[in-house]
């Protein structure tokens, strides 16, 4: 464990927090996209199916289990709970363009032809992409409420300092996961447009609107 | 092999 798989942890935490408090206090979802917090359940629930075959640390366990419970906590504040404020109309991303041909790849390009290990690959390669319906959702709306921003901001901090760890690992431990690493390049590439707005506009006091 | 697994990872 280095300072930057710890802070990434963190801020993964920190984003995931944030969702969920910006949720329960406004006690609205608008905004959010239900397909990407549903997404972002799927990729928990396959890859952390290994919490039933192996024990790594307790740090890892109920990281894991947090990660777990507030995916699912968040896709039932959504779909459920404020169901009245899900902005469906404009949460219009297929995506069975993203789990179709993540779900091929997966079984395609994996370490091993094993169940648990397609599974793991499947949330590996789908995390990447999670993300695209909320970006589908601001450009297409146009704006973003700054609460938002902050969300999408630790998440791809989350994936940013994750790079840093894997370069760290490469180096200091010999260690290298080239699916893990291509993906997180994907990801936080998926980022980087974002993190441009949110330095030049929302750090200085504005909204987050793009030009129609 | 080189390949490590990130299963220690989240």
């Amino acid at each position: 464990m280095n300072i930057f798989r710890l802070t990434g942890d963190l801020s993964h935490l920190a984003a995931i927090i944030i969702l969920l408090l910006k949720i329960w206090k406004t006690r609205s979802c608008a905004g959010i996209s239900g397909k990407s917090q549903l997404l972002f359940a799927l990729v928990f629930t396959t890859r952390y199916l290994d919490l039933f075959t192996s024990f790594i640390s307790l740090y890892n366990t109920s990281m894991k289990l947090i990660y777990v419970a507030c995916s699912y906590a968040t896709v039932y504040l959504i779909y459920m709970k404020f169901k009245a404020t899900y902005d469906g109309n404009h949460d219009t991303f297929r995506v069975e363009f993203l789990v179709v041909p993540v779900g091929g790849l997966s079984f395609l390009v994996n370490h091993d032809f094993s169940p648990l290990e397609i599974l793991w690959t499947f949330s590996i390669y789908l995390e990447s992409v999670a993300i695209l319906p909320q970006l589908f959702m601001i450009s297409k709306t146009g704006e973003a409420e700054t609460i938002t921003t902050h969300y999408l901001f630790f998440l791809g901090l989350y994936r940013a300092l994750y790079l840093i760890n894997w370069i760290w690992r490469y180096y200091f431990e010999g260690f290298f996961d080239l699916i893990a690493v291509v993906a997180g390049v994907v990801q936080t590439i998926l980022y980087c447009d974002f993190f441009y707005l949110y330095v030049t506009k929302v750090l200085k006091g504005k909204k987050l609107s793009l030009p129609a | 092999h080189h390949l490590v697994n990130t299963k220690d990872e989240l």
